[in-house]
């Protein structure tokens, strides 16, 4: 028996907000620790990896490992149907082939479920090896997704040049350049609006607009975006999810050939 | 030339 309950629906609205742009269809396994998800786009350029805390939960029961294919625009129409502030509960039987999402007004007295049907999907699961980043920038997420929203309008790739003075954005193309610089914040009064580097060494790497845009789809699950960056290794994208835990994404760069 | 890697050029897979 697996039974994973949150008393807002947001949470879970937003959390398919943010992955659903990068991928069609995803396996959500689930054990008794909580449900983590890791899965490619189709382009095997960029990976997400949702961690969702057993602990997060109002309720939470995985009696056995469990591994759930679901097609995520499937889940999408299921999640319009619930209001922001429903109580949600995923249910799901031992080797199940469904999975029953069900609604809960706040007052009770509407109660919906939706089951659907699950898929066996056959992905590739990549290692990511524990990194020491040589630069580490945390910065509000609004900040980030209005500037991969404003950059890419110049070019299909952002340039993020990281060093102690600043983190710079920078994109190029037909129309001219453009360039972003952020300077650390030397006095925060609020944390959420603060530009934090960490940096041992200074980094420049070159991304794919695109997928970074996709990346922002997350932003409404935070204040902050933690973005670490070594040379010539994949960029790490993370947005904390408050009590419950996380989304990163990972994308490769663009590199000299 | 400037081109997108692959994932995979970085991360093991299993």
């Amino acid at each position: 028996m697996f039974e994973a309950r949150l008393s807002s629906a947001t949470t879970l609205k937003k959390v398919l907000d943010a992955i659903k742009d990068l991928l069609n269809e995803a396996t959500f396994d689930c054990n008794d620790s909580g449900i983590q998800l890791q899965a490619m786009d189709n382009s095997h350029v960029s990976l997400v990896s949702l961690t969702l805390r057993a602990d997060g939960f109002d309720k939470y029961r995985c009696d056995r490992n469990l591994s759930m294919g679901m097609n995520l625009g499937s889940m999408a129409k299921i999640m319009k149907c619930a209001n922001n502030d429903d109580t949600v509960t995923m249910k799901a039987q031992d080797n199940a082939d469904t999975v029953v999402f069900m609604f809960e007004s706040q007052n009770q007295e509407k109660v919906s479920d939706y089951e659907m049907k699950l898929m066996n999907l056959d992905q590739e699961h990549l290692g990511i090896p524990e990194t020491d980043y040589a630069c580490i920038v945390r910065m509000p997420a609004m900040e980030f997704a209005r500037i991969c929203r404003d950059l890419s309008q110049f070019g299909e790739s952002l340039v993020i040049c990281c060093t102690k003075e600043g983190v710079k954005f920078s994109a190029s193309g037909d129309v001219g350049s453009a360039n972003i610089k952020l300077a650390q914040t030397t006095s925060v009064d609020k944390e959420e609006e603060a530009v934090i580097i960490e940096m041992q060494e200074p980094v420049t790497l070159t991304f794919a607009c695109r997928y970074l845009n996709s990346f922002t789809k997350a932003t409404p699950l935070t204040n902050q975006v933690q973005l670490s960056m070594s040379m010539d290794v994949p960029l790490v994208v993370e947005y904390r999810i408050q009590d419950i835990g996380h989304v990163r994404y990972y994308l490769a760069p663009k590199i000299e050939d | 030339e400037v081109t997108q890697a692959e994932l995979r050029k970085y991360f093991p897979v299993f």
